[in-house]
Formats: C-alpha cells, structure tokens, sequence
C-alpha cells in the first residue's frame, strides 16, 4: 500500500 | 510524471487562471460559488500541508503553492472586493457544505492508508475534492446563468480529474505494483459527477450556442 511519502502527486 | 499528469496538471492551473480572469476582468463573481471556492481552498491546505515536511520536487512545490495562493486570492475578491463582492448571489449559493465535509472526515477516518494526522487530511482532501464541485454546480442549475468564462471553468476542472484517471491506467502499466485505490475510485466519482454538465456542454459548443441547463 502507498504511504504518505508517496503522494507525488498534487 | 507522464504527459498525462502534467496535461492534467496544466489544465488545473488553466481553469483557475480562467475563473481569476473572469473575476478580475469582468469584476463580476455573478454564476460563480463561493462555497466551491472554499470547499477546494480546504482540499489545498488539508492535502498540501506535506509543504512543511517534505520535498518532492521544485514543480511539486511551486504548484501546491500557486495553487493555494490562487484559491485565497478567489476567495477573496469574492468575500472583500468592494465591487466584485456585490455581485455574488449570496441567497442562490446556499449549499450546506456540511453535509459533504462530516461524511468526507468521517469516511477518511475510516478508510485511509494511515491513521496519521496527516495521512487522514490528506484522504479527507481527496475525498472531499471529489464532491467540492456539487455547490457549483448547484449554483448553475439555479440561477441558469452559465457564462462562457464559468462553463469553461467548470468544463477544465472537471476535464483534469479525468486526465488524471488517464495517467493512473498509464502508472498503472508502467509501474510495477503502483496502486493508490482511494486515489482512484474518488477521482473516478469525481469526474462522473462532472458527466451531466459535461453532456450540456459539448451539446452546447457543438450547436454553436449558449449552454443552458435543463429546467
């Protein structure tokens, strides 16, 4: 599952 | 980043460079909901608040920045320009934005990848984003208006989300094992919620007319 560092998006 | 994530980047930032031309060309605010404007002021500092503790990159930055400046400055020439102020139809924009924020809260608290503050804003502001538009929307049903520079506001807000769903089927392919399921299934109820005003749209511009909406 993605975790927070992964949100590369806007 | 893939093309089309930065197209649908670049169509966000276009529709609200739109909507702040409308408003400061025409110092009007007339069609226009202020509590859309507010709902997605709330998504920006809920999801963005990463500004403060990590850094993914020079574009990532300067955009949640140009994005959270450009979304107060709205608010603003909204709530305290003297002239544009007066011509937002208060008694029309009457939305009970609480009933999208509690459930959005709610449902983040429940499903989210990380029972972390942080972690349960940013689900919150996704969740949230998803429905921000409804007050618009809304709006436009009632008070018929849909100027060109609004429709076109609306039409690029929506479009983006759906680019996005495009870059999402993209990393999916191309990057191995890249899900982000809660990312996906709001972005995919937000652009539905855009179809209806969509479907008037195009109907409109491909009859070479002024949009108008049902009765």
């Amino acid at each position: 599952t993605s975790t927070s560092e992964d949100h590369d998006e806007l | 980043m893939n093309i089309f994530r930065l197209a649908g980047d670049m169509t966000h930032l276009l529709s609200i460079i739109v909507l702040l031309l409308k408003i400061q060309a025409t110092k009007s605010c007339a069609g226009v909901s202020l509590k859309t404007q507010e709902l997605y002021a709330v998504v920006f500092v809920t999801r963005y608040l990463d500004l403060f503790y990590s850094f993914i990159s020079l574009y990532n930055t300067v955009m949640k920045i140009i994005f959270l400046l450009t979304a107060f400055t709205i608010i603003w020439y909204m709530r305290k320009h003297k002239v544009v102020c007066q011509t937002y139809d208060k008694e029309q924009d009457t939305f009970r934005v609480l009933f999208l924020i509690v459930p959005c809260f709610v449902l983040a608290l429940l499903v989210n990848h990380e029972m972390s503050v942080t972690e349960v804003l940013w689900t919150f502001s996704i969740y949230l984003e998803a429905v921000a538009i409804l007050p618009q929307l809304v709006l436009l049903q009632r008070t018929k208006n849909v100027d060109n520079l609004t429709g076109n506001y609306i039409f690029m807000l929506g479009s983006y989300r759906a680019l996005y769903l495009v870059n999402w089927v993209y990393r999916y392919f191309t990057e191995l094992g890249y899900r982000q399921w809660i990312v996906w299934v709001s972005g995919t109820v937000q652009t539905c919620v855009y179809l209806d005003f969509f479907y008037y749209y195009v109907q409109a511009w491909r009859n070479n007319e002024r949009m108008k909406l049902p009765g």
